[in-house]
C-alpha cells in the first residue's frame, strides 16, 4: 500500500490495513477510507463540565504547542474567560512569546520567567483561576524529547500539581503532533500517555504537505481521538478534527 | 534492530556457506522494511535497493567474502556512501566575511541552530541576524541565546527582513565581522510569498551557505520538503535537528538523495555546544538500527 506508507501510516498498518481491505466488497478506495476513518473514530475525552475547563498542552520541541495553546484560549475565549498560562520556564523568550498570543486572543495570561519553577508557576495559576472561577485555563509547556526521563518527571510533577486542584488531572491532556514527522510519533505519544495519560491529540501543521498518516496507528493503538487540526500560523488557524475527511486527504 | 537480525541471518548463512535466492529475497525484504520504519522515503528506498543489488554482484565477484557478510557490508557501505562518505566541513572564506543561511520549515530548530554556529564558529568573529519578522518574540528569543553565545546580534530593522540583512551588510563591512549568520523565518515549500521574500534576502545579501535546517524525526515528507527548496532557493548544505531523540533519522539519506548537498552537522540538545559533526558511517549505523 504505497501511498499509505508515503503518507506516514507505516508498514505494519499498511500492512493491517491492506489485509482487511483483501476481505472488501466493493469500491475499493470507499472501503479504504472508511478503514481508515473507523481506526480514527476514538472516544472523546469525558471531562470539561466544572470550571475551570482545565487544558494542557505538551509535545516534543517545535510540535506547534504554544501556538496551539494560544488557538485554543482564542477559541474558548468566545464563551467564557480565559487564563493562559506560561508553563514553559526553559525557552528563551517564551513567556514573551505567549504573551503576545494573550494579547491577540485578548485574554488574560499568567507570566513566568526563564529558570522558574514550572510546576510552582501552574500552581500558583491554577489557585488564581479557581478563585477568579475562569471558564478555562489553558496550560502551555516547555518543549521536551520523550527520551529525557528527566523532563518527562518534570511533566508528571506539573500534572501531579493540577491533580490537586482536580483529582483526574486536566480535563483536556493534549499531546500536540507534527504532521511532518514519521514513525518517531509513534513512540512519542506511547511515552507521553504512559507518563501523563494523555487524552487527546492535536495533529499540527496540517497546512503543509505531509500526510500526518501516524496519527493511524497512535489512535488505534493508544485510543486516543485527534481533537483539532493545526492548519496554519495564525490564531483562527484550528478546525476541528473529521475522521471522514482526513481519510480522504490521506489517501489523495 | 536490523544489525541485530543481520547477527542472526549471518549465523544461519555462515552455518550453509552461501545464500540462497529465496534467502536474500527475505533479506532484501527485510532491509527494505527496516528502511521503511526508519523514514526513509518510499521512493528512495527503492532506489536504494536497486543500488545495492548492483553493488552486490559487485561484491559476489570479489568471491573473498561469506555470503551473510557480504550483504551486511553492501548495505552499510552503500548507506554510508549515500549519506555522503566522509565528514565534511565548512569552508570558511580567508579575504572576507561569510554568509550562512538557515532555512526551513516551521519549528525545525533554525534559531538554536544559528546560535549554536556563533558559539562554534565564535573565532571567525560571527554576527547574528535575525531575519524573522513573523514569529511572535523572534527576536527576543535570538537576543537571549546570543547574549549566552557572547556573539553581537543586528538590531531588528522594523517589520523587513531584507532591510536587517542589508543593516548586517554594511556592519559586517564596517566592523571586520568574518561570519554572518542569518536566522530566517520558518516556512513552507508550498508558500510562494515566503519562498519570495528568502529570494530576496538572498539577492541582498548573497550567502555562500544555503543551508537547509531539518527535523531529525521528519517523515516521508522530508523528500518533497528539500527539493522544493533546492529548486526554488538552492541549497548547499543541511543539518539534521534534534539527533539527541530515538529517531532513526531516515530523513537524512531522503535529503540527501533529494538535493544531493553534504550534512554538516546534527543537532544533539538544547543547550548551545548541541552541535557535532555529522557522521556517514554513523547515521548509517542508526538508520539500520
Ligand atoms: N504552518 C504551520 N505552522 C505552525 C502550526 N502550528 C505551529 N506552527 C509554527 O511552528 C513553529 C513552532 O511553533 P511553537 O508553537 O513555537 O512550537 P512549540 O511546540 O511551542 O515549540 P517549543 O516550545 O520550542 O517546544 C512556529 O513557527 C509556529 O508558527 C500549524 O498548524 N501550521
Ligand atoms: N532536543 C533538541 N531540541 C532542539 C534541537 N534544536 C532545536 N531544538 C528545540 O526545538 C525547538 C524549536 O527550536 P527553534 O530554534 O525555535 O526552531 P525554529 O526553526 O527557529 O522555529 P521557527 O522560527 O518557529 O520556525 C526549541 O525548543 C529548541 O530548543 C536539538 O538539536 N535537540
Ligand atoms: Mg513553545
Ligand atoms: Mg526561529
Amino acid at each position: 500500500m504505497e501511498i499509505l506508507i508515503q503518507a506516514d501510516v507505516g508498514v505494519k498498518y499498511a500492512e493491517v490495513i491492506r489485509a482487511k481491505l483483501e476481505r472488501a466488497e466493493g469500491d475499493r478506495i470507499m472501503a479504504l477510507r472508511e478503514e481508515i476513518a473507523s481506526l480514527l473514530s476514538q472516544p472523546r475525552p469525558s471531562r470539561g463540565v466544572e470550571a475551570p475547563v482545565i487544558t494542557m498542552v505538551s509535545g516534543v520541541n517545535g510540535s506547534g504547542k504554544t501556538t496551539t495553546a494560544a488557538k485554543l484560549a482564542n477559541l474558548h475565549r468566545k464563551a467564557g474567560t480565559v487564563l493562559l498560562v506560561s508553563g514553559d520556564t526553559y525557552r528563551d523568550a517564551a513567556h514573551e512569546q505567549l504573551n503576545i498570543w494573550a494579547q491577540r486572543a485578548g485574554v488574560e495570561i499568567v507570566a513566568s520567567q526563564r529558570g522558574q519553577d514550572a510546576a510552582a508557576v501552574v500552581h500558583d495559576a491554577m489557585s488564581k483561576a479557581f478563585a477568579k472561577k475562569n471558564s478555562h485555563v489553558v496550560i502551555d509547556t516547555a518543549g521536551r524529547l520523550h527520551t529525557r526521563a528527566d523532563l518527562m518527571e518534570e511533566l508528571k510533577k506539573i500534572v501531579r500539581v493540577i491533580i490537586k486542584f482536580r483529582p483526574d488531572g486536566p480535563d483536556y491532556n493534549i499531546l500536540t503532533i507534527d504532521a511532518n514527522l514519521g514513525q518517531n510519533s509513534i513512540q512519542q505519544a506511547k511515552i507521553f500517555t504512559e507518563a501523563i495519560a494523555v487524552n487527546g491529540l492535536v495533529l499540527t501543521k496540517f497546512d503543509g504537505t505531509a500526510k500526518g498518516g501516524a496519527i493511524i496507528p497512535i489512535c488505534n493503538e493508544l485510543r486516543l481521538p485527534v481533537l483539532y487540526l493545526g492548519v496554519g500560523e495564525g490564531i483562527e488557524d484550528i478546525v476541528e478534527f473529521d475522521p471522514e475527511d482526513f481519510a480522504r486527504s490521506v489517501t489523495t | 534492530g536490523l544489525i541485530d537480525r543481520f547477527a542472526l541471518i549471518k549465523r544461519k548463512i555462515l552455518g550453509y556457506g552461501r545464500i540462497t535466492s529465496q534467502e536474500l529475497e527475505s533479506i532484501n525484504k527485510e532491509i527494505k522494511i527496516s528502511l521503511l520504519q526508519a523514514d526513509v522515503n518510499y521512493l528512495v528506498v527503492k532506489n536504494f535497493m536497486d543500488g545495492l543489488e548492483e553493488k552486490t554482484k559487485i561484491l559476489e565477484l570479489s568471491r573473498s567474502l561469506k555470503p551473510g557478510d557480504l550483504v551486511i557490508r553492501a548495505v552499510f557501505e552503500e548507506l554510508v556512501e549515500l549519506l555522503g562518505s566522509e565528514t565534511r566541513s565548512i569552508d570558511f572564506r580567508g579575504d572576507t566575511y561569510s554568509v550562512l543561511s538557515l532555512i526551513g520549515l516551521q519549528g525545525v530548530g533554525k534559531t538554536t541552530t544559528a546560535a549554536k554556529l556563533a558559539q562554534k564558529f565564535r573565532d571567525r568573529n560571527p554576527l547574528l541576524v535575525p531575519a524573522d519578522t513573523k514569529r511572535p518574540a523572534a527576536v527576543q528569543q535570538l537576543q537571549m541565546l546570543a547574549d549566552r553565545a557572547k556573539t553581537p546580534m543586528v538590531p531588528l530593522e522594523k517589520g523587513s527582513a531584507a532591510a536587517t540583512v542589508k543593516k548586517a551588510r554594511q556592519l559586517a563591512k564596517d566592523k571586520g565581522y568574518g561570519l554572518i549568520i542569518i536566522d530566517t523565518a520558518g516556512r513552507l515549500h508550498i508558500d510562494d510569498e515566503l519562498i519570495e521574500e528568502l529570494q530576496d534576502i538572498h539577492r541582498t545579501l548573497k550567502p555562500d551557505y544555503r543551508l537547509l535546517i531539518a527535523d531529525g524525526m521528519s517523515g516521508q515528507d522530508a523528500v518533497n520538503q528539500a527539493s522544493r527548496f533546492n529548486e526554488q532557493i538552492g541549497l548547499d548544505g543541511a543539518i539534521l535537528t534534534k539527533m539527541d531523540g530515538d529517531a532513526r533519522g531516515g530523513a537524512a539519506l531522503s535529503i540527501k538523495s533529494a538535493a544531493d548537498v553534504p550534512l554538516y552537522f546534527i543537532g544533539t540538545s538544547e543547550r548551545l555546544d548541541g552541535l557535532e559533526t555529522f557522521h556517514p558511517d554513523r547515521m548509517a549505523q542508526r538508520i539500520l538500527g
